[in-house]
């Protein structure tokens, strides 16, 4: 889950959109 | 005067931070019923999860910043991710919000574990952003202004994030003279919220080992 990831791994899911994989 | 061109930029950055918020199911459950200490922390580590990814959302809306070198975003977005939350918290706050609702919310965070000597300067934060009765376009700014510092730690071309701030200050600035006639330290005041949210920010780290510790 999203929860268990560090804020750097957090934004770089999201800028590159693939926060769901 | 606001140019025909500031007024698209205004537009551009209101319209991405009013689409930009938290899901409501996130934000609903702040406000059931009672949770254990350990449910609690599960929940407030979502909402600041979805708090990052709404912001991210935000900030590639800003005009240019998805040129920037792509290191340099992350360091940006790193570097103000805690202090564009306490400004969206601070926002929640200032709102009004159904009878008792601030209460529990308030109550909430109090027992969420984190140390009094924290607690205090955020409260008092999110009073003195209350007080300024910012409209939209002033918090969407402020908050744009907030990521765009070109002096976080590990940003390499400072420069040209100053380039995308510039911009952004000397609209806020306008529009703080148009919205606040009578108030000419208005302006003034809010870069001074900037400078306390840093003093939050310097803080976050101690205050989340607080948090945990409890």
């Amino acid at each position: 889950p999203a929860s268990n990831l560090g804020l750097e791994d957090i934004i770089r899911k999201a800028l590159m959109g693939n926060l769901e994989e | 005067e606001i140019t025909k061109e500031q007024q698209a930029l205004m537009k551009v950055i209101a319209d991405a931070y009013n689409r930009h918020q938290i899901p409501q199911d996130v934000a609903k459950k702040l406000l059931q019923d009672q949770y254990s200490a350990e449910e609690n922390f599960l929940l407030l580590t979502e909402m600041a999860t979805s708090q990052v990814q709404v912001l991210v959302e935000f900030t590639k809306n800003i005009p240019g910043f998805l040129s920037l070198n792509h290191e340099d975003q992350i360091a940006l977005l790193k570097g103000s991710a805690v202090e564009a939350m306490f400004l969206r918290s601070a926002q929640v706050f200032s709102k009004k919000m159904p009878n008792g609702h601030n209460e529990v919310l308030e109550d909430r965070i109090r027992r969420s574990g984190i140390s009094e000597e924290f607690m205090t300067p955020m409260f008092n934060f999110y009073k003195s952003i209350g007080v300024l009765h910012m409209v939209q376009e002033e918090q969407a700014l402020l908050t744009a202004i907030t990521i765009l510092t070109p002096d976080r730690p590990y940003v390499k071309d400072q420069q040209a994030v100053e380039r995308l701030q510039e911009p952004m200050l000397d609209l806020l600035r306008k529009l703080c003279v148009l919205q606040h006639p009578q108030k000419p330290q208005y302006f003034a005041c809010l870069l001074g919220r900037l400078t306390e949210l840093r003093t939050l920010n310097y803080y976050h780290a101690e205050m989340l080992t607080s948090w945990r510790m409890n």
